[in-house]
């Protein structure tokens, strides 16, 4: 992360801001509520705390605008720049400008530019940091499109901003204002206190879950897979990495590898002939090679031959040996010809027929040494496919040098 | 040297405006100095490489140049 020279901070905890006009490609209250998002993402991870002001000076005055706009950053119509804002301080100090000539949205597509994420970095400049050079870090100059379901900031923002801040007191005290209609409110009728509706009310913010230990022995997973020789252990929107590259078991979000992607996958598997990962979530899948997602994605499940009677999968284990991808859905699994890209016929089969000692669901699977490992809850269990043995049952974060 | 061709030459101002938006170039007027401006802009390109993680040569090449072209944050990445 970094701060702009000499680390201007605002000198209180309270900071107002002020909505001054809005974009035609959004409705005034989807404005609101992507602004007023962006503001908690910064306030549940600092002392912070935001008031919305409806007429006056407020520190941050946020405004759409194009072409020349009254300061030396002219924008430069669609794409480009998106937007700018000033570190904090008076006057023009925390402003944020959003180029009007860009078309907003508050959707997570590819067309247009989603305003609750750009806000959000733009906040975090009006608060005092500069950019990271952390690809995946919100504060990453260029734009990125990404999912802004249950969007959590990097641990580098989280970071730099604690690092002009301080972390949250005990009792996070937010004020989310509830999108209301805005009125400009002329000084003639602006109140001179907020009248009782306007009272904000006290929400705590949507804390996200915080990572489980390395070493807990209740740890489930939601998807396993190799990757170039990694293993990478998901669960939820954290990633735990484990290499042999490196000793420790490193630790990291989904969004910090692909920010485009959700947290939550359902299954994961790697061709590693193809230097392809999978990764599936519901009924869609995504191809990754190494940081980069492969265009045309997602795709749906359907994709590959499954019934439309099936809506996600548990897991999925690729055997380099055969060639063959298993899909554990239920009690029963698939085999998927990765030559072929097709479903092989006579399945759907039963897990337990073919896998020994695998009587149940399957969470996550991978393969590692010629042995299949296949997690269910806290406990994953060593095969030997060939054998057709079980060798051994363990905890399922046993990888985790615990 | 070569005569740029013109859509080479295009990306040399974009790619000037770029550096001189984000990366604090300051491109010396004087034609006389034409030769330090080029070394000057090739340090700038190396900085904007660094900070991106590219390949750092401080030449124009293609990857610097979609980098370059991508939507961003109008706010500098090095500031003086």
């Amino acid at each position: 992360y970094s701060t702009f020279p000499r680390s201007p901070t605002w000198k209180k905890e309270d900071v107002t801001y002020r909505i001054l006009n809005y974009t035609p490609d959004m409705a005034q209250a989807d404005v609101e509520e992507a602004i007023a998002k962006a503001f908690q993402l910064w306030s549940s991870v600092t002392p912070l705390r935001f008031t919305r002001l409806y007429s006056g000076q407020a520190d941050i005055m946020i405004s759409f605008s194009s072409g020349f706009h009254g300061d030396f950053y002219s924008f430069d119509g669609p794409g480009g720049t998106l937007a700018h804002a000033y570190p904090p301080g008076s006057e023009i100090g925390g402003d944020a400008h959003f180029d009007e000539d860009e078309n907003w949205t508050k959707f997570s597509t590819y067309i247009g530019y989603n305003l609750f994420l750009v806000a959000a970095h733009e906040l975090g400049h009006s608060l005092g940091l500069g950019h990271s050079n952390v690809f995946g870090a919100l504060m990453y100059p260029i734009y990125t499109a990404r999912d802004t379901r249950d969007f959590q900031l990097h641990q580098d923002d989280i970071d730099g901003i604690q690092a002009l801040y301080g972390s949250p007191r005990e009792s996070p005290p937010t004020k989310a204002f509830p999108p209301q209609e805005p009125t400009e409110i002329t000084p003639a009728e602006a109140p001179t206190e907020m009248s009782p509706r306007e009272k904000p009310t006290e929400t705590t913010p949507s804390k996200p879950p915080s990572r489980p230990e390395d070493c807990d022995p209740r740890l489930t997973f939601d998807a396993i897979t190799t990757l170039r020789g990694e293993t990478l252990f998901f669960k939820g929107s954290y990633v735990w990495r484990k290499s042999p590259y490196f000793s420790e078991i490193e630790h990291d979000t989904i969004s910090s590898f692909w920010p485009s992607l959700i947290a939550g996958f359902d299954a994961a598997y790697e061709v590693d002939k193809k230097d392809r990962v999978l990764f599936f979530k519901d009924d869609q899948y995504w191809a990754v090679s190494g940081y980069n997602i492969e265009t045309g994605f997602p795709k749906s499940i359907q994709n590959l031959g499954f019934p439309t009677s099936v809506r996600k999968i548990d897991a999925a284990v690729h055997d380099q040996n055969t060639k063959r991808t298993y899909f554990f859905v239920g009690n029963k699994y698939w085999s998927f010809n990765e030559n072929t890209q097709s479903m092989e016929r006579g399945y759907p089969r039963k897990i337990s027929t073919d896998f020994q000692g695998i009587g149940h669901t399957v969470d996550a699977a991978f393969q590692k040494n010629g042995y299949f490992y296949f997690f269910h809850g806290s406990n994953q269990y060593e095969v030997d496919i060939k054998k057709q043995k079980l060798i051994r049952i363990m905890k399922s974060n046993s990888w985790f040098n615990c | 040297f070569p005569a740029l061709r013109e859509n080479e030459n295009e990306d040399m101002q974009f790619a000037k405006k770029y550096l001189k938006n984000f990366y604090d170039f300051k491109e010396e007027k004087n034609s006389l100095f034409k030769a330090k401006n080029l070394n000057h802009m090739a340090d700038k390109i190396r900085e904007m490489q660094s900070f991106f993680g590219l390949e750092v040569t401080g030449e124009l090449n293609h990857k610097t140049m979609d980098m370059m072209k991508q939507a961003r944050c109008g706010i500098p990445d090095i500031r003086s």
